[in-house]
């Protein structure tokens, strides 16, 4: 465990906490894409079934499983509680373009043809694009809340973060995972635009919007 | 060195 590592867990960690938040004292969710959190869920359990064959430490369980225990909670908040305020017409990306290819992949590109390791290989890759829906919803309405970028800002950085824990694991530690820097790149990339918006706009005091 | 036991990253 490395600063760096420790950082993005943090970040991980506050933009779930900012997410569960909004919905609950705005008591809406307006503007979240229900299809990003399934995903995230699906991401989740697929990645965290080791909880039952090994154990590492208490701070790997618990945070393993507060993120599978919030991401239900938060489909939970979602469909049900507070369904009335979700924009569903907003939400319109195709969950099925990214879960069968990424699906496919897990099963072609891995590190052990084992149903453990296929499962988190497919979650591993699937992160990397379940913000997908989301970023679609922003582009569609043309803006987000400033609390929802917030969200993605801590979301997107924390995978930022665990690329330079990789950089310095190669360094110290000789240790590398190509399928999991791979696609931490990708996920990272895809937040690159967002990035920009959330420095020049969100950061300055104003709501993000799109231009036209 | 391959990853495959070491699954300590979330």
């Amino acid at each position: 465990m490395n600063v760096f590592r420790l950082s993005g867990d943090v970040s991980h960690l506050l933009a779930i906490l900012i997410l569960l938040m909004k919905i609950w004292k705005t008591r809406s969710c307006a503007g979240i894409s229900g299809k990003s959190q399934i995903l995230f869920a699906l991401v989740y359990t697929t990645r965290y079934l080791d909880l039952f064959t090994s154990f590492i430490s208490p701070y790997n369980t618990a945070m393993k499983v507060f993120f599978i225990a919030s991401s239900y909670a938060t489909i939970y908040l979602i469909y049900l509680k507070f369904k009335a305020t979700y924009d569903r017409n907003h939400d319109t990306f195709r969950m099925e373009f990214l879960v069968l290819p990424v699906l496919v992949l897990a099963f072609v590109v891995n590190h052990d043809f084992t149903p453990l390791e296929i499962l988190w290989t497919f979650s591993i890759y699937l992160e990397s694009v379940a913000i997908l829906p989301q970023l679609f919803m922003v582009s569609k309405t043309g803006q987000a809340e400033t609390i929802t970028s917030h969200y993605l800002f801590a979301l997107g950085m924390y995978r930022a973060l665990y690329i330079v824990n990789w950089v310095y694991r190669y360094y110290f530690e000789g240790f590398y995972d190509l399928i999991a820097i791979i696609a931490g790149v990708v996920q990272t990339v895809l937040y690159c635009d967002f990035f920009y918006l959330y420095v020049t706009k969100v950061l300055k005091g104003k709501q993000l919007t799109l231009p036209a | 060195q391959v990853n495959k036991q070491n699954k300590d990253e979330l």
